[in-house]
């Protein structure tokens, strides 16, 4: 499975 | 979250704040591109597309329902309200020439080759270059209203914090996102010669003018 990245910034 | 993340939100927050107020309070548009508003509402629907797909905090979740409300709602007052205000022959930057190049980069440099992620990706070389029309306008029309140049400094000051930001979280979190903050800087040295402008010109109480 893909990476799963976040964003948390906005 | 940082102190630097928390006041570059906040000066972020003030700049649109400022600017629906002005042209609210104005009942006008005038000096301001409708252009930059509409790619700004462009990088925060493609960015926070994740709305949808995950959550990270209610001030996140808050914050962005507010940005993506508020460039809305400038368009709308730029566009349709006050549309009678608005000076289109001055805003005459070439907006295909930003999306157009900053597109196919998104697709050519991204963390993943995912839907989401290379409109994530477009939105952050997106927002770095959104504010060269209003830049544009300025400098054709040689001069800013002196509210105008207060939001341009809240929006520029927002960039230069988040870059702190990044410094902090490098170092106690071990976390950075290069394709941010190599974004992020372009954002920010795009703003430098207004800097400079605001604070010889326009904090020592005289208006933001061009020589000819």
């Amino acid at each position: 499975h893909a990476l799963e990245i976040h964003h948390d910034e906005l | 979250m940082n102190v630097f993340r928390l006041t570059g939100d906040l000066s972020h927050l003030a700049a649109i704040i400022i600017l629906l107020l002005k042209i609210w309070k104005s009942r006008s548009c005038a000096g301001i591109s409708g252009k930059s508003q509409i790619l700004f509402a462009i990088v925060f629907t493609t960015r926070y597309l994740d709305l949808l797909t995950s959550f990270i905090s209610l001030y996140n979740t808050s914050m962005k329902l507010i940005y993506v409300g508020c460039a809305y709602a400038t368009v709308y007052l730029i566009y349709v309200k006050f549309r009678a205000t608005y000076d289109g022959n001055h805003d005459s930057f070439r907006v295909e020439f930003l999306i157009v190049p900053v597109g196919g980069l998104a697709v050519l440099i991204n963390h993943s080759f995912a839907p989401l992620e290379i409109l994530w990706t477009f939105s952050i070389y997106l927002e770095s270059v959104a504010i060269l029309p209003q830049l544009f306008m300025i400098s054709k029309t040689g001069e800013a209203e002196t509210i105008t140049t207060h939001y341009l400094f809240c929006l520029g000051l927002y960039r230069a914090l988040y870059l702190f930001n990044w410094v902090w979280r490098f170092y106690f979190e071990g976390f950075f996102d290069m394709i941010a903050i190599v974004a992020g800087l372009v954002q920010t040295v795009l703003y430098c010669d207004f800097f400079y402008l605001y604070v010889t010109k326009v904090l020592k109480g005289k208006k933001l003018s061009l020589p000819a």
